[in-house]
């Protein structure tokens, strides 16, 4: 009666904390200025 | 243009698949015991990074049903907002129907995660979203014949597992020690002490440990993960701490005593080798401090110890993997 579900170890690219902040205050700005040239009502 | 080196070094996690709607939509999620919701991001998600990961398109399932809620969940690497939804979600052979999960609309911090959403296997009243978790539900249903899940993560890419409804007793070897949980409603156990060469660097008079699939590391309060790294003398590089590969076989195994029992995790376990040949020790420092010393144990430590964990009696079990 056990169900066994297959996992994959998969590897993620950990970052030191002040490059994780960097990249994410990249993200944002990088998210804004997406925000800013897309038309209105678009997805 | 200017360029700045990142320093990267491959951490880990263990991904399965599951499905949900009709037709079934497939993602790859993380099975997490330190969390309670289910969430994948859906097509209604506006962060960039939604759509380098599967998106689940409601309006294509024909057994979508909407409520009218909006929720957010906060985890230690990552965060994310959304709405609530249920829908038939499909994990091997067990089949959840009805079953509440989030659809993210705003999500940050899973940039390059190599998994679409978490699937959380925590008790029901640490649940975000306030639906019933997934497990509660297939109990309920009576989709599994006991209320127990297992883990056997694996040091090799393929061959880890989750097991639902018992214990397959041929993924463990020698004794599965069982420990109560500290209060129904979390797996957290109470920790005995941690030491190195006889010698207890941490948990002094005891402690708590939250067993936590969905964490990579051993993460601790930054006062005693300092005092370990210097016991191991490792040198700070960036917020890591690093040491010389050649001299991983000689350091000391980690020995985390739960319930009286010894586990030690040894060197080669907490150290991460990265692509310049550095090996990284793998013990984080919580950056929230609470007045109860808290430790995370992680893949770190249950890539060592086959876990159990018991919703019937309200306790976790460990043996050697």
């Amino acid at each position: 009666c056990i169900v066994n579900i297959p996992l994959t170890r998969v590897t993620i690219m950990r970052k030191t904390h002040s490059e994780k902040n960097m990249l994410n205050n990249f993200l944002k700005e990088h998210a804004y200025r997406l925000y800013q040239t897309s038309s209105p009502g678009s997805n | 243009i200017a360029t700045h080196p990142l320093r990267n070094f491959q951490d880990m996690v263990y991904v399965g698949n599951i499905t949900i709607g009709t037709p079934p939509q497939e993602f790859q999620v993380v099975f997490d015991t330190g969390s309670s919701d289910l969430w994948v991001p859906s097509i209604l998600c506006t962060s960039p990074n939604c759509s380098s990961h599967v998106m689940f398109r409601h309006n294509e399932s024909s057994t979508y049903r909407p409520i009218r809620q909006i929720f957010s969940i906060e985890y230690g690497r990552g965060r994310m907002k959304g709405v609530v939804g249920r829908d038939t979600v499909r994990i091997g052979d067990l089949v959840s129907t009805d079953q509440p999960f989030g659809l993210s609309v705003e999500q940050s911090g899973f940039e390059g995660m190599p998994f679409d959403g978490v699937l959380g296997l925590n008790y029901p009243n640490l649940s975000f979203t306030g639906g019933i978790p997934i497990f509660d539900n297939l109990k309920n249903q009576g989709a599994i014949s006991e209320p127990v899940f297992a883990f056997y993560l694996s040091n090799k890419p393929e061959g880890s597992v989750v097991m639902f409804g018992g214990v397959d007793k041929s993924y463990y070897q020698g004794a599965l020690n069982w420990v109560p949980l500290i209060q129904p409603g979390d797996w957290r156990v109470r920790m005995n002490r941690i030491s190195m060469e006889g010698q207890i660097v941490a948990c002094y008079g005891g402690c708590e440990a939250l067993v936590d699939t969905g964490e990579s590391s051993i993460i601790g309060p930054r006062r005693l993960v300092n005092k370990i790294l210097r016991f191991l003398g490792a040198k700070p590089r960036g917020s890591e701490h690093y040491v010389s590969c050649s001299a991983v076989n000689t350091l000391p195994s980690i020995d985390f005593t739960i319930n009286g029992i010894n586990y030690p995790v040894p060197a080669q376990a907490y150290t991460i080798k990265d692509s310049s040949g550095i090996c990284y020790i793998n013990l984080e420092a919580d950056p929230e401090s609470t007045s109860t010393e808290t430790w995370i144990v992680g893949v770190v430590f249950l890539r060592q110890y086959f876990s159990v964990y018991d919703r019937g009696n309200d306790r976790i079990g460990l043996a050697q993997a």
